[in-house]
């Protein structure tokens, strides 16, 4: 943030940061017009990931040197806005993993496979953003209706997902001794194969475990 | 074959062998990832009962004997590319940790990164065979993350030529390391170097632990298991306290930085050379928690697809619960997320090689930033897995609780990866010093 106010030229991933500036990351007036022109569009929720990072980042770095500007040693304003900096860490690496998510799609030539994991795609970034709604409103990347259309398309993306969870899942490609997992068999056999598996525990070697004789019964007689 | 999974998988609307491909990469590893999967799966000597009827002492001798049999197997099967070493050894332990994990993964690359030739020629193949079973003894009780508060001293003498050990205070015990506590005999130590009465920061040195044919703690040290802990019950996580060890000056790792026979310190070209390593450990722990949550995912999905339970229209059946929306909004947020994770821990994985092989050209000037976003990620991603593998296991109701469920097993496994290797908020706050930088 430091080297782009001053005018540097960043690259790679924190190349969004080069059009940081104090006028043009105030939050949009509230005219309604917002980043996110069509919330189906991945490319402008990547977009706005990239302005939630971009305005993170300057209002943590703000803050940050503001105290600093007020005489506050560099370790101890450093610490009085960690809770923003890891936020604006945290939105940084969201905006990765949407973007990387996103770039991915564009290698997949497989028809069905480009569309469901399109539709996979999709729904980590609405649902994202429906997670972190109170960022995406305070900045004006999205208006209220659109957060409403958001929670209804996720809604409907998980009606899309339902009849190819199971493939989807499969095609991780876990076997079962990988998975070690009954409730999870390929084959779906649970319930014969969890009765089999509870068979094996360790207190079941003798139908009647040795702390009945040593305990119970003594106490029984007791009583 | 369970009817209701025959009848999901009929009716997707793709081929999983598909996205398997694009998974692993290519077809053809997929093919060779299996073909090492068969290796071990049809392999008696990797066969044993169920971890979770075992004690923790017997769970760490099947480790220790999988992992005698595991590094044979790997020469005999002539397995020796670091991705199928990883492959054959999550098969042979079904992705639990093993008390060798330290020895593979930390001792062996340290000694191909920060030896000299000579050290090299000294240690690594008695280290390849197994004679010296090493660790990598960092974290102590009382510090972790932050290396510079480590208080472990070496501290050199001219007039031996020798560096002397010592763990001034009972949080200066090395503490965690995996295969520290029964199996090591050598420790990869990083300590505080004071030569010519200056400390010159932390260097790493080569420290023989235990005798090399008794297996007893040599004098001066005192060695073992730090206890049971949540998960982890294969590995001996151990404990380390120097008593005024003395070692050769040889035994300092000095590819970078040096001591001479005077004591003279001689600084290393850049600092930066070390990130290499954390870049790629925690590039790893990336692809860990896209793993870990897909096998959540997987065994959550599956079980929501298998039971049926309570009622959505009155009178009829019921229904799989993963017709209700609510089970929906659950797990299938979280399979999007693993998917997201497999591809930003395989962009982790190629941009490290790419950036590894600038490094070797000695271009460093990209790696700060994969510094950066290798620890942001590695926080994000294990922080999004940890929770989300919890709510699978919820998702599966009352069984989920069950180890034989396999969650609890996951979970307690994966935990830890959002503290070790850096905790969380320390990665999060290194990634926010490079946002504010920039």
């Amino acid at each position: 943030y430091t080297a782009a106010v001053s005018g540097e030229r960043l690259s790679g991933m924190v190349s969004y940061l080069n059009n940081v500036s104090s006028q043009r990351l105030q939050p949009q007036p509230l005219s309604g017009r917002s980043v996110v022109t069509d919330i189906n569009d991945l490319d402008s929720l990547v977009e706005a990931y990239k302005q939630r990072a971009a305005w993170s980042v300057a209002s943590a770095s703000r803050s940050f040197a503001a105290d600093m500007k007020r005489g506050k040693r560099k370790e101890d304003a450093w610490n009085k806005n960690s809770v923003d900096l890891v936020r604006a860490s945290e939105a940084h690496c969201h905006y990765v993993v949407v973007r990387l998510f996103t770039s991915k799609l564009s290698e997949i030539l497989d028809v069905a496979a480009h569309r469901i994991l399109s539709s996979l795609c999709l729904l980590y970034a609405l649902h994202g953003i429906s997670r972190n709604a109170g960022d995406f409103l305070q900045v004006g990347l999205l208006s209220a209706s659109q957060i409403e259309q958001v929670q209804q398309r996720i809604k409907d993306l998980l009606a899309v997902i339902r009849p190819n969870a199971v493939a989807l899942v499969d095609a991780f490609d876990y076997t079962d001794s990988q998975l070690g997992s009954v409730l999870g068999r390929y084959d779906g056999n649970v319930y014969d194969n969890m009765f089999e598996w509870a068979k094996k525990s360790p207190l079941n070697k003798t139908q009647v475990h040795e702390s009945f004789h040593k305990y119970l019964k003594p106490l029984q007689s007791k009583l | 074959m369970n009817p209701d999974l025959s009848r999901e998988r009929a009716t997707a609307s793709f081929n999983p062998e598909t996205i398997t491909h694009i998974l692993d990469g290519s077809p053809e590893r997929t093919r060779r990832r299996r073909e090492i999967e068969r290796l071990v799966n049809d392999d008696p000597s990797f066969q044993h009962e169920d971890p979770n009827f075992l004690s923790r002492s017997e769970r760490y001798e099947v480790a220790i004997k999988k992992s005698a049999v595991m590094v044979q197997k790997m020469r005999e099967h002539g397995i020796s590319d670091p991705e199928e070493i990883y492959w054959f050894k999550s098969f042979v332990h079904r992705g639990r940790p093993e008390p060798l994990d330290l020895h593979l993964g930390m001792f062996l690359p340290t000694l191909l990164g920060q030896a000299t030739p000579e050290q090299q020629e000294r240690f690594f193949m008695p280290a390849w065979n197994l004679e010296i079973i090493g660790t990598y003894a960092q974290t102590e009780m009382g510090h972790g993350t932050h290396l510079r508060g480590l208080e472990t001293t070496a501290t050199y003498d001219p007039s031996t030529q020798e560096f002397i050990l010592n763990s001034p205070t009972v949080s200066s015990i090395k503490w965690w390391p995996g295969g520290l506590g029964k199996t090591s005999n050598h420790a990869v130590v990083l300590a505080q170097l004071y030569t010519q009465g200056e400390c010159k920061g932390l260097q790493a040195f080569i420290v023989p632990i235990r005798h090399m044919g008794t297996h007893e703690p040599l004098p001066g040290v005192v060695v073992g298991d730090i206890g049971p802990k949540f998960g982890f019950d294969e590995t001996d996580n151990g404990f380390l306290k120097f008593d005024k060890v003395r070692i050769p000056r040889e035994n300092m790792l000095m590819k970078y930085a040096q001591v001479e026979p005077d004591g003279t310190y001689v600084k290393p070209v850049s600092d930066k050379l070390t990130y290499g390593t954390m870049v790629f450990i925690r590039s790893m722990i990336v692809g860990d928690s896209a793993r870990s949550l897909s096998r959540a995912c997987t065994i959550a999905v599956r079980y929501s697809a298998v039971r049926h339970q309570s009622e959505i229209r009155a009178g009829e059946p019921e229904p799989q619960i993963l017709d209700f929306q609510t089970q929906q909004y659950k797990l299938f947020p979280l399979l999007a997320t693993a998917y997201a994770f497999q591809f930003v821990g395989s962009y982790m994985s190629q941009t490290y090689h790419r950036i590894t092989g600038d490094i070797q050209q000695g271009n460093l000037n990209e790696l700060p930033e994969l510094h950066a976003l290798s620890a942001g990620l590695k926080a994000f991603t294990t922080w999004a897995a940890n929770t989300g593998i919890e709510e699978c296991r919820m998702a599966c109701g009352g069984h989920g609780y069950s180890r034989c469920s396999g969650i609890p097993d996951i979970y307690v496994t994966f935990t830890p990866a959002c503290t070790y290797e850096g905790e969380n908020t320390v990665m999060m706050l290194q990634t926010a010093r490079f946002l504010v930088k920039s």
